[in-house]
């Protein structure tokens, strides 16, 4: 599973999000969380389920979260993803 | 830092007259250094003297491993840390050796941010090399450290840390990491958007250009929105003479400050011990062998204070480490006697070792000169083109980046070895890591005299008024390629912050002017939503070329072009030196190509008045013998002012 398993920065159209998905935003659970819960569903025969890291409100809207690469195909097929870029190891000059 | 503010023409002591002079300068502009942390009691981060923090400011000092709210002051005014993408991609934070705050035990994160915004501190050295008064090059700047390295940095943590530096208020931004090469197009690099959102919030942002030079291409951290740093000498050495047994001797660098190595016999490769000998990694050497003699290692695999730990646990009485390209003498603080060598005596000597039945050599060290011929570019300086956006010249400028004195944390060696018991104030160590806050504090520096001023207008100002001759009066040399350095080294050529301050004229360019250069690129429009959310570029975007961007440089492409094609290119400057002034045009012509300006003459009635010109830039037919580059450059000229862009034509 931990193959699996890598880190993304997510963008997604919140405006689509929480129209689309009103249900499942509420105000006790911010967008980012309550789209990653939805992919519970898939993850369920997994070992972990999806890990949020950060969450962007202000200057971008996203988040970058651990996924399963099951997931992340779950994720694509959600109205308001933009694109999911692994994380990336840099270094020091 | 030392002697960098001399060099730079900024002077070293407060109240002199220089770009820190003058009654309108604010001390309240914020640096973010998203970097390895901080040390926060160092000295150099003092706040004597300073205002109260300012306002505006909605930064925090976070709890963390010995760090809390208590360890800022009007100086370092915020502190966070990020490390949920390290640890997440398999990433390990040792407890005893690590601090989960935004405490620095690389010393890394502590040099750049002092070397941007620390304060004046008097008697600055190491062992005594590079004494002087150190100073940030803006030192009433407050500091906001967003510690993103840990024994490796990610673009998550990195990306969080940039956009809650934006969210927090700080003017200027400096990152001195990186990836090992670039590839991937703007879009896909979050590091890259997150600058293009800082640029528009205001904020000025600076990467390091990267060290894997000097090959072509090689250069990272390239969009137009970002001032991408090189990395240069300053006029101070650390010299060391080797006298080989034959009576040759070579200058190298060392920053031992001991007594000088007698004559002693030298070991190589297999007189040294096992596979691996020759590059003295740990446990390659035999002491039998080794013990009392000077140990002959190259450049490589591991760090070069590596490998003097290496010969000194095997019992060797010193070090000499080659350099297999270029004529980079930056050194790295050693366990025993050292000395580095260029390529050119490092061939030398190997031709004597490989010539000789009982080689030998005897080492002094001269300590700190000063007055060598400089600046020159770093051989390990990444090197344009730019990959990504071929349009635009990268990296944009060079500044001091070799043998670089600034702040060190308290806990950490200083030549970064376990082993290693000495502690420091201050260390001296090199790469566009350094030059990176230098010119992020001149950033800032400008910034506090010109409020007013966008991002672009400061990168304009830095680049137009930098130097291309050095102190010699030559053209900035390259460490690599013993000629003169092209603009695909040093961009539009050395920092000069005085100039800088007042360029005469400046090519202003805002975001809305960014992201139609996207839509020149042919981004799709969800990949131009990667800045904007929901943009669409339009008709007149997409006909748009990359090269009418308002950039103070030029780079024009004939690759796969018929060679008599014709660029022309339009540009706008602003005048914000002299309310009436005329500048007249001086184009130094590239070889195998002809360049008309349009009109060559701008007359300017008031302050802040915008004119335009057209540059044409047409291959000649005949031109057969110019391959790979050429270059020249477009100056308008008025007075003292000379606004000067490079001009970089790729065949």
């Amino acid at each position: 599973a931990s193959a699996d398993e890598q880190t993304y920065i997510v963008r997604m159209d919140k405006t689509r999000i929480t129209n689309t998905y009103s249900s499942l935003v509420s105000s006790t659970k911010p967008w980012h969380q309550a789209v990653l819960d939805s992919l519970i569903d898939v993850s369920s025969m997994e070992a972990t389920p999806p890990e949020l890291l950060y969450s962007y409100e202000t200057a971008l809207s996203g988040f970058a979260a651990k996924l399963s690469s099951k997931q992340l195909e779950s994720l694509k097929n959600m109205d308001g993803f933009m694109s999911a870029v692994p994380n990336k190891m840099l270094s020091l000059h | 830092t030392t002697r960098s503010p001399l060099f730079l023409g900024l002077t070293g002591m407060k109240g002199e007259k220089g770009p820190w002079s003058g009654s309108n300068l604010h001390s309240d502009v914020i640096i973010g250094v998203v970097d390895s942390g901080i040390w926060p009691e160092h000295v150099s981060f003092q706040d004597h003297g300073l205002s109260p923090v300012p306002e505006r400011w909605k930064g925090v000092c976070e709890n963390g491993t010995r760090f809390s709210p208590s360890n800022c002051n009007k100086k370092l005014i915020g502190a966070r840390y990020f490390y949920g993408g390290y640890i997440a991609d398999g990433g390990k934070i040792n407890d005893k050796e690590e601090y989960k705050s935004a405490r620095d035990v690389s010393g890394h994160g502590t040099h750049t941010a002092s070397t941007a915004g620390g304060d004046v501190v008097e008697n600055a050295n190491l062992f005594g090399l590079a004494n002087g008064t150190a100073t940030g090059m803006r030192y009433t700047a407050r500091i906001a450290a967003y510690k993103v390295c840990w024994p490796g940095c990610t673009s998550v943590d990195i990306l969080a840390a940039m956009v809650k530096a934006i969210e927090d208020g700080v003017d200027v931004l400096t990152l001195s990491l990186g990836s090992e090469s670039e590839a991937v197009p703007y879009w896909q690099d979050y590091l890259v958007i997150a600058s293009y959102l800082a640029f528009k919030s205001g904020i000025f942002v600076a990467f390091s250009a990267g060290n894997s030079g000097p090959d072509a291409y090689t250069v990272v951290n390239t969009a137009p929105w970002i001032m991408t740093v090189a990395a240069s000498t300053m006029d101070r050495s650390f010299v060391a003479i080797i006298k080989l047994g034959n009576g040759e001797t070579f200058e190298g660098s060392s920053f031992y400050t001991g007594k000088a190595l007698k004559e002693l016999p030298i070991v190589y490769g297999k007189t040294a011990g096992n596979l691996g000998a020759e590059y003295c990694l740990s446990g390659s050497l035999d002491p039998k062998l080794v013990k009392g003699k000077i140990v002959i290692c190259e450049q490589g695999i591991v760090r070069r204070a590596e490998k003097g730990e290496a010969v000194k646990s095997a019992g060797g009485a010193g070090i000499l480490i080659l350099s297999p390209e270029g004529e980079d003498l930056a050194n790295e603080v050693h366990v025993l006697p050292d000395i580095f060598l260029g390529a050119i005596a490092s061939k030398a000597v190997i031709k004597y070792w490989n010539t000789t039945k009982a080689p030998t050599a005897s080492i002094v060290f001269k300590g700190t000169m000063y007055g060598n011929q400089a600046p020159k570019v770093a051989a390990f300086s990444s090197r344009g083109p730019n990959l990504v956006g071929p349009d635009v010249i990268k990296p944009d400028i060079t500044a001091p980046g070799v043998d670089i004195l600034a702040a060190w944390p308290a806990e950490t060696s200083p030549s970064r070895l376990k082993s290693d018991k000495r502690r420091v104030l201050f260390n001296i160590i090199s790469g566009t890591s350094m030059s990176c806050p230098h010119v992020s504090g001149i950033a800032a520096l400008i910034k506090s005299k010109h409020k007013d001023w966008s991002p672009a207008a400061i990168k304009s100002a830095l680049m137009t008024t930098a130097y291309t001759l050095d102190n010699k009066g030559k053209p900035i040399a390259d460490l690599a390629f013993y000629n003169s350095a092209s603009p695909f080294a040093i961009g539009s050529g050395h920092v000069d912050p005085m100039k800088a301050t007042d360029p005469g004229l400046i090519y202003n360019i805002t975001a809305e002017d960014y992201i139609s250069y996207l839509c020149s690129l042919h981004y799709t429009d969800s990949q131009v939503s990667m800045f904007e959310e929901g943009y669409q570029c339009t008709p007149t975007e997409l006909r748009m070329q990359p090269g009418d961007l308002n950039y103070p440089s030029f780079a024009v492409n004939f690759k796969q072009k018929a060679r008599n094609v014709m660029f022309t290119y339009k540009r706008t400057v602003t005048n914000v030196g002299i309310p009436k002034s005329t500048y007249k045009v001086s184009v130094e012509v590239p070889k195998g190509v002809s360049v008309i300006v349009s009109p060559k003459v701008l007359s300017f009635t008031e302050l802040n008045e915008e004119l335009s010109y057209e540059v044409s830039f047409t291959g000649l037919s005949r031109n057969k013998t110019v391959a790979g580059s050429s270059f020249g450059s477009l100056v308008w000229v008025s007075g003292n002012y000379r606004v000067r862009s490079p001009i970089a034509v790729s065949w």
